[in-house]
């Protein structure tokens, strides 16, 4: 907060702020939440506005008179076949099913990820440190490469493989319809207050698939006392409850919701605890044990419960994070609403694990190297895969029908007008 | 929160300049001016490095020409803080004369330092 009483910083800071508090885009002329400026919640959280100049023209919505004359949507359909007169967006598009994709999440979800080249001093160099307007821009978060809204190649190691790029992929119509409402912190607790953002029109727009995922800071915190501020599973049961109501009555119908469990973090502790963090690599003298007890000790841990030598919390702490995903996987199981049916799934941290072992990986690099405590490039690139192919099994009608035109689309419009 | 942050910050870029120091067997200094080299200009990250380097970077550089270790560096210079009742919070091992022992000697070595002063009084 100090830095940003500099002079030169106060323009600058105040824009951030704006930004974070809420997480809507800062360049958006029309306010209609979509934006052609990529970071501070733009077009790397929610699909490139292709009309900053008009406020009924976004990605997710129903075409307007089928796009005859522009592209109201952003899924880069438009215009008439001169050969029969029929619109594109009718030709292609209609009757497919379209869809987007929303994801209310954490961190995991938003894809915090500090390189650590930025902190290896054998690796640095001018090059190194390039993105980091980018990434401060961004919260330290790369949605543009997450499992769930991914849709750029990885620049920072790994794939990127999305739920959004398999969506897209069977229905070439669903072109940029994403949203990224993730923050760093995100929990059944404060995520109603982030909803507020969400862009979805009831009668407007296009059914969605909403991936509730906050995986950790339901149990996580940096309190000395972290049980006692943990979420309890009366209190998950009411947060989420109420934000499933207002996404009732905010979505449109024959949307989608599917409920993700929270992570074991247990797994952190035992990949980690005794290698060596990214510092502590050239002496071999910080290891993630030393870390995690250090971030404990500031109280800036981001989950004391997981990140502790203290065998009893750890359990303790799982223990609870079962609890809860029991919660969420209840009220799938037995709650009903107007606007989508509701599925719940555990996190596939097991997996995963399994998976990454088959390609011949370790388990310690499915996690994030600098804090010892996200998913890495790896985790969620592989995540994505294994939630599409749970869908795809045991809830095709969630993901719609293949678009037979796909080809058709691929040959009249290349890349629909990119990302 | 934010004086655990300034802490680990503080840790963070101090490791990072005794590593390149080590590494390119440079001083300290060099390896400060290095580190603002690499950071880019844009959104002025750069002028950043240079104004901290500017407040922190002598009594800093001093300290480490001491050998003395990232966390004692940040508890002398008071970037990083001892609360009451609470352990001394320290990423690495402590040195061979004590965690203790070796902040005495540091808060010595800066003892006359004006910058520091003039920060704890801001």
């Amino acid at each position: 907060s100090s830095v940003c009483k500099l002079p030169p910083l106060v323009k600058l800071c105040e824009k951030i702020k704006y930004v974070i508090k809420n997480q809507l885009p800062f360049e958006d002329f029309d306010g209609d939440k979509f934006s052609v400026f990529p970071t501070l919640r733009g077009y790397h959280w929610r699909g490139r506005d292709c009309n900053e100049g008009n406020a009924t023209v976004y990605p997710g919505r129903r075409p307007h008179n089928w796009d005859v004359e522009s592209d109201t949507n952003c899924n880069g359909i438009w215009g008439v076949d001169p050969k029969d007169g029929i619109p594109y967006e009718h030709k292609f598009c209609k009757g497919t099913e379209s869809k987007g994709i929303i994801l209310l999440g954490d961190s995991a979800g938003a894809h915090f990820h500090i390189p650590p080249e930025w902190m290896t001093a054998a690796q640095m160099s001018l090059r190194v440190f390039s993105d980091l307007p980018l990434a401060f821009t961004n919260e330290f978060d790369w949605p543009q490469f997450s499992g769930i809204t991914g849709f750029l190649n990885s620049t920072i190691g790994g794939w990127t493989d999305s739920f959004y790029l398999y969506l897209r992929r069977r229905n070439l119509c669903n072109h940029r319809d994403f949203q990224n409402i993730s923050k760093n912190g995100g929990s059944s607790q404060n995520l109603l207050d982030l909803m507020k953002s969400l862009a979805r029109d009831h009668v407007l727009d296009n059914p969605a698939i909403v991936i509730y995922y906050a995986i950790g800071n339901d149990v996580c915190n940096g309190r000395p006392d972290t049980v006692a501020h943990m979420t309890t599973p009366k209190q998950m049961h009411s947060n989420v409850m109420e934000m499933l109501q207002y996404l009732d009555s905010h979505l449109p119908k024959g949307s989608h919701v599917i409920l993700t469990g929270l992570v074991d973090g247990r797994f952190l502790w035992d990949q980690l605890h005794n290698r060596y963090h990214p510092l502590g690599q050239l002496n071999k003298d910080v290891t993630y044990k030393q870390l995690y007890s250090f971030l404990s000790c500031l109280r800036v841990s981001p989950c004391i419960g997981w990140m502790s030598s203290n065998e009893t919390l750890r359990n303790f702490t799982s223990e609870r994070a079962l609890q809860l995903s029991n919660v969420l996987k209840e009220i799938a199981r037995s709650e009903k609403f107007a606007s989508f049916d509701i599925f719940y799934m555990d996190f596939p941290l097991k997996k995963i694990a399994e998976e990454w072992h088959n390609l011949g990986g370790e388990a310690w690099q499915l996690i994030e190297p600098v804090d010892g405590f996200h998913p890495s490039q790896i985790a969620t690139a592989l995540g994505a895969r294994i939630l599409w192919q749970k869908a795809l099994h045991e809830w095709p009608q969630v993901l719609g029908k293949e678009n037979p035109f796909n080809s058709q689309i691929e040959a009249v419009f290349r890349d629909q007008g990119g990302h | 929160s934010h004086q655990g942050l300034a802490c680990i910050g503080c840790v963070l870029v101090t490791s990072v300049i005794e590593q390149l120091a080590q590494l390119h067997n440079s001083t300290a200094k060099a390896a400060l001016e290095r580190l603002c080299n690499y950071i880019p200009e844009k959104l002025h990250f750069q002028d950043i490095c240079y104004l901290v380097a500017e407040i922190y970077g002598p009594e800093l550089v001093k300290l480490l020409e001491y050998k003395m270790n990232a966390d004692v560096v940040c508890h002398s210079i008071k970037l990083c803080k001892q609360d009451a009742g609470q352990p001394l919070c320290h990423l690495y091992p402590p040195p061979k004369l004590g965690l203790n022992a070796a902040l005495r000697k540091a808060r010595r070595i800066v003892r006359n330092s004006e910058v520091l002063k003039s920060i704890t009084v801001f």
